[in-house]
C-alpha cells in the first residue's frame, strides 16, 4: 500500500 | 490538530521535563535505565529525518527540536556528568537494547509504507518506540523503592502514547477513514506493555503508599 504518509505526528 | 494529539504531546513533553527535573535537580538518575533514554534518542533522529527538509508547522519544528535536544542532553547527564553518572544503576542496567532494535530494524525493512528511507527508518522508529520502554521497566521491577518523580515520569510517558491512541481514533472518523496501521497496532503494543505498570501505579496512588512492581 504505497500511500505516501504524511508524517504530520510527533 | 486535535485535543488529543495536543494533549499527548504535552503530556509527552511533561514526562522529559520531569525527568529533565529529577536529573538537575537531585544531581542524580537512580533507577532510570540508561538504555531507554539512548533508544528514545535512536527514535527521535530517525523519526525527525525530515526536520529540515519538510516544514509542517511551527509548533511541530519546535516539538522536534525540543524531543531531540532534551532526549540527547538526559543521555548526556547520564553519561559524561561527573556527579550523576555516578548515581547510575550500571549493574541492574543489563537489558540488551540492541536486541531490541535489531528485529525493529529487520521488521520495517519488511514491513513499511514505502520502500524509501526516510519511510523505512521512520518505520523503523515507530517500532522501536513501542519497545523501548522495556529496559526501563526491567530496572523498576529491580530498582527496591521507585521514587515519585521516577514514577511519574513512567506514567507519563506511557499516558502520552494512550492519548495518541484516541487521536487516531478521532482522525480516522474525521478524515475520510485514513487507515495508518503501522503506528496504530505499534501504539496498542506500546500502550499495552504499560498495562501492569498503571496498574501499580494508580493502586500505588490510590492506597497513598510506595509504588512497588512485583519483581
Amino acid at each position: 500500500r504505497g500511500q505516501p504518509q504524511s508524517h504530520d505526528e510527533l | 490538530m486535535n485535543v488529543f494529539r495536543l494533549a499527548g504531546d504535552m503530556t509527552h513533553l511533561l514526562s522529559i521535563i520531569i525527568l529533565l527535573l529529577k536529573i538537575r535537580a537531585t544531581k542524580s538518575c537512580t533507577g532510570i535505565s540508561l538504555k531507554t533514554q539512548e533508544l528514545y534518542v535512536i527514535v527521535f533522529l530517525t523519526r525527525y529525518l525530515d526536520l529540515f527538509t519538510k516544514y509542517i508547522s511551527f509548533y511541530n519544528t519546535t516539538m522536534k527540536l525540543v524531543f531531540l535536544g532534551t532526549s540527547i542532553s538526559i543521555v548526556w547527564y547520564m553519561r559524561y556528568h561527573k556527579v550523576v553518572k555516578q548515581t547510575y544503576n550500571k549493574d541492574q542496567d543489563t537489558f540488551r537494547h540492541y536486541f531490541l532494535a535489531i528485529p525493529c530494524f529487520l521488521l520495517a525493512l519488511l514491513i513499511h509504507h514505502e520502500f524509501t528511507v526516510i519511510e523505512v527508518l521512520w518505520t523503523f522508529s515507530i517500532y522501536l518506540e513501542a519497545v523501548a520502554i522495556l529496559p526501563q521497566l526491567v530496572l523498576l521491577q529491580r530498582s527496591r523503592n521507585i521514587d515519585n518523580l521516577t514514577g511519574n515520569y513512567v506514567f507519563l510517558l506511557g499516558a502520552y502514547r494512550a492519548l495518541y491512541l484516541v487521536n487516531w481514533v478521532y482522525r480516522y472518523f474525521t478524515e475520510n477513514h485514513l487507515v495508518r496501521w503501522i503506528p496504530w497496532l505499534s501504539g496498542l503494543v506500546q500502550t499495552t506493555l504499560y498495562a501492569d505498570f498503571f496498574y501499580y501505579y494508580i493502586k500505588s496512588w490510590k492506597n497513598n503508599e510506595k509504588l512497588q512492581l512485583p519483581a
